[in-house]
Parts: structure tokens; C-alpha cells; sequence
């Protein structure tokens, strides 16, 4: 269970103080999934990386399962990251040296999965996404579309109970788009939980439940709106 | 005029060779609104990069206004580059050090445009996208959609001949994507040339002519097909 309680996230510049989450209450069940939308500036990537264990609120509680994130160690934190959460960055945050393979296979290797195990679900998702013939390529020898999809592929191939994926199909055509989709639906079929941000509405009525970020605050919370 | 003549880009890697581009040959006129789509590998970004005199191709001939540009020198590409081409980003790839107000003016600072000038004209632009008061944050204090759009305003401040859009909303809702080809054929009224990629048929549909990339090659170039 992800449950937010009057959750702030405040940035303190020295001109201005800027309020990204100026208080939001969410609760998700497991096997959930829900889109997040909002303008440009909402504040829907600072939510998702308080929710991914990323950041921690200024105010406010945020429990998983339970737990008061705020009462981990550093440890417990990079456990549930890694265990427990796939993370689709909006700006993908692949690791320059190594190749798409390699980026994809880490999550794996901090989970000690030994190597034949790990070769066979990396393998899965590259083919899944269409990375096969570019797995050795690093992130610079990629096209914009094809690095979006190694960050898909890396966040799936834990098959996490919970999938967090921040704008994952912003850099590609409708048909890729759908795939992807496709394979958020086949994890969510397993039971695990998926929140997505998406600017896309027919992404978001995709959806079973959509919460619309404005100004750092929910504005609605609810079933998919019909366009 | 943009003039490629059976233009190639391949990259010779260890195992393998890649041909991002197999030969295109495309002119483009002054004044055009031209739309580059195709799927997601495809070349279209590595076009734009040869278009824009960022890259050069690995074979045939790329005229620009009549001088091939094979033939000029340095100083002469960056000059261009300032001076006649506004070039947004798949990636962004603003200054990380820089503030969104400083990114957005330093294309006027190569131009040796004066401080009041400079000042009005970047004004200008981050009122129309949004940005006023954003000004002051570094990249990594904006959001993803944010970043965009500096991306978007540093490309069109000079006002340039050529402005080449690799994606430009990918990242934005509907309504921000829409205000920003606004902007964009705003530009396009003044006589400037417009070549935008995109994954959405719908801005597609907005340009004149739509070139279709299909494996580093032209697969169709004309009007835009109706949905
Ligand atoms: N430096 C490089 N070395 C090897 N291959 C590369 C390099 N840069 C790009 N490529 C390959 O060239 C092809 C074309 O890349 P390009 O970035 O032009 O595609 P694109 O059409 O812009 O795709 P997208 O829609 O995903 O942005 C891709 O298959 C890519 O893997
Ligand atoms: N480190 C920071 N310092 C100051 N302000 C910040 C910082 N990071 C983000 N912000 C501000 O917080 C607000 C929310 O940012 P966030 O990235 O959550 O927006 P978003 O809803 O994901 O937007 P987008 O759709 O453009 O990706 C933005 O207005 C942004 O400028
Ligand atoms: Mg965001
Ligand atoms: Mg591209």
C-alpha cells in the first residue's frame, strides 16, 4: 500500500521559495493502476520520486506497506528501490559507459541473480522492446526513442511489485507507444501496481483511476474521464 | 535552400556497422513547413544533425544555399549554426550551469546583439513560454517539460532563417504543445524555414509537406495524408 498523508515538497531558493507538492494525500492499494496528469510544472515527477523512495517530503508522511519511509535506514530505502520499485525516468538516467545490455542487466546484479538467470530475462525484455540488434550500443549511440526503451526495459525487468513510469513513451511513435502499454498491462495482470505520468489522455483513460495534479495539489482523483 | 544529395551517415563499430542514414536526397526551400516522422531508429535525428551542420555525412553532398557545406570552413559552420539555424533538441541539452534565463540569451551573446536588445528579446520568449518565473533556475531545478521548453525559446530567439524541432513537445500536454506551433508558425509567417520531427500524426498533419524516414531512407515525401 503507497499512502501519502498531507505530503509537501519544498525547494528554498534564494529569491523564492518554490511549494512543488504543497500538500497531497493519495493512497494506493496494491495491484492498483493509476495515471497521473497535470500541466507542465505540477509537480507529478517530484510526487513520483517521493513515491520511488527518491526524495523525501518536507512535511507530511509517506507509508508503504505500512512502514514510515522517513523511519528506513539508508539501507531498507536502497532495498525497496531495488527489490520493490521499477522507475521509468522522464529523462531515462541510463549510465553512460555501459552498453543498453549492461544497463538493463543492473538492477539484476544488485539483486544477486546469478548470471544464466539474469541473461535470459534481459534478453526477454530486449526483444520485447525491440533492442536485440542495439544491445551493445552505449546510451550515446542510441536514437532518443531507442534510450526511452532500454529505461523501460531496465524498470520491468525485476518485474517489480510496484511501476513507476514518468512520461515512458514521450519520445516515441503511437505504435511503440501501444507496446509498451501492452507490457504495463501484462505486469499489472500479475498483480503488481502501476502508476504512470502521462500528458497522453488516451494513456491516461488506459487507466483504472486518474489523478490530476495542478499547482502541487490533487485536483480530482477518480475514474477516467470519457474525451 | 537545404540540399542533400544521396546522403549517408554510418557509424563503423567493433561488430558491427550501423547506417543511420542510406542515402537521402531531399531539398527543402526557403520558406517551407516541413514535417520529418518515421519510427523510432529510423535517422531522423541524425538528418536534423546533418541538416543543422552539427555532423557531417559519411557520403554524398550537402548544400546549403548553394555552398557546400563539406567546403566551409570552421568558422564558417559556426557561424551558421549562430546566425541562421535555431535548433531545439531531442535531448535538450542545455548548460547545466547556466540559469533558464542565461541558456536562452547566450545564442544572442554569440551574435554580439547589446545587452537591451538581448534582455527584451529573451523576455519576450520566456514570457510567451511560460518560463518568467522560472528564470532563474539551473536545468536541474526545472521540470522535464520546463526544459523543453527553454530548449524551445533558445532555438527561437534569434529568430533564424532555418528552425529544426527534433520533437519539441514530447514532454508537454496538449495545450502547451499546441501554444508552442503557435510560436512556431508565427515564425513560419515571417518567411523562415520550419523542419519539425514528430511522433504525432497530428502535428504532422499542421506542416505542409511531410517527409516519411523509414530505415536511414525516404519511404514518402509530399503532402500530408488525412486521417
Ligand atoms: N553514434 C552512433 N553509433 C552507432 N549507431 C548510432 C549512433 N547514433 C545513432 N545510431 C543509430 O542510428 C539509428 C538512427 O538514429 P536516430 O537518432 O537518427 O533515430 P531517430 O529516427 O531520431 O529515432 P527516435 O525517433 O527514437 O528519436 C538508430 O538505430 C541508432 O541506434
Ligand atoms: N530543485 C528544484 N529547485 C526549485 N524548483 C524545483 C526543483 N525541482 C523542481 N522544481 C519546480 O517544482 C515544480 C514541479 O516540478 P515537477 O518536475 O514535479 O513538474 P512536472 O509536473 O513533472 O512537470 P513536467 O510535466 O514538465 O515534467 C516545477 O515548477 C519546477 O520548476
Ligand atoms: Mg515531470
Ligand atoms: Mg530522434
Amino acid at each position: 500500500v503507497i499512502e501519502l498523508v498531507q505530503v509537501k515538497k519544498t525547494y528554498t531558493m534564494a529569491e523564492e521559495t518554490v511549494r512543488a507538492l504543497a500538500g497531497v494525500s493519495v493512497t494506493i492499494q496494491p495491484g492498483e493502476y493509476v495515471a497521473v496528469v497535470g500541466p507542465s510544472g505540477s509537480g507529478k515527477s517530484t510526487l513520483m520520486n517521493l513515491i520511488g523512495c527518491l526524495d523525501r517530503p518536507s512535511e507530511g508522511r509517506y507509508r508503504l506497506s505500512g512502514t514510515d519511509v522517513s523511519d528506513m535506514s539508508e539501507n531498507q530505502l536502497a532495498d525497496v528501490r531495488n527489490r520493490r520499485i521499477g522507475f521509468v525516468f522522464q529523462t531515462f538516467n541510463l549510465l553512460p559507459r555501459l552498453t543498453a545490455y549492461e544497463n538493463i542487466e543492473l538492477p539484476l546484479i544488485y539483486q544477486g541473480l546469478p548470471g544464466g538467470q539474469r541473461k535470459e530475462r534481459v534478453n526477454k525484455r530486449l526483444d520485447q522492446l525491440g533492442l536485440s540488434d542495439r544491445q551493445k550500443h552505449r546510451p550515446a549511440e542510441l536514437s532518443g526513442g531507442q534510450r526511452q526503451r532500454v529505461a523501460v526495459a531496465r524498470a520491468l525487468v525485476t518485474d517489480p511489485a510496484i511501476l513507476l513510469a514518468d512520461e515512458p513513451t514521450g519520445n516515441l511513435d503511437q505504435r511503440t507507444g501501444q507496446e509498451i502499454l501492452g507490457l504495463f498491462r501484462e505486469l499489472h495482470q500479475t498483480g503488481q501496481t502501476i502508476v504512470l505520468v502521462t500528458h497522453d489522455p488516451h494513456i491516461a483513460q488506459q487507466a483504472e483511476r486518474v489523478i490530476e495534479i495542478r499547482d502541487g495539489l490533487v485536483k480530482r482523483d477518480g475514474a477516467p474521464l470519457k474525451e
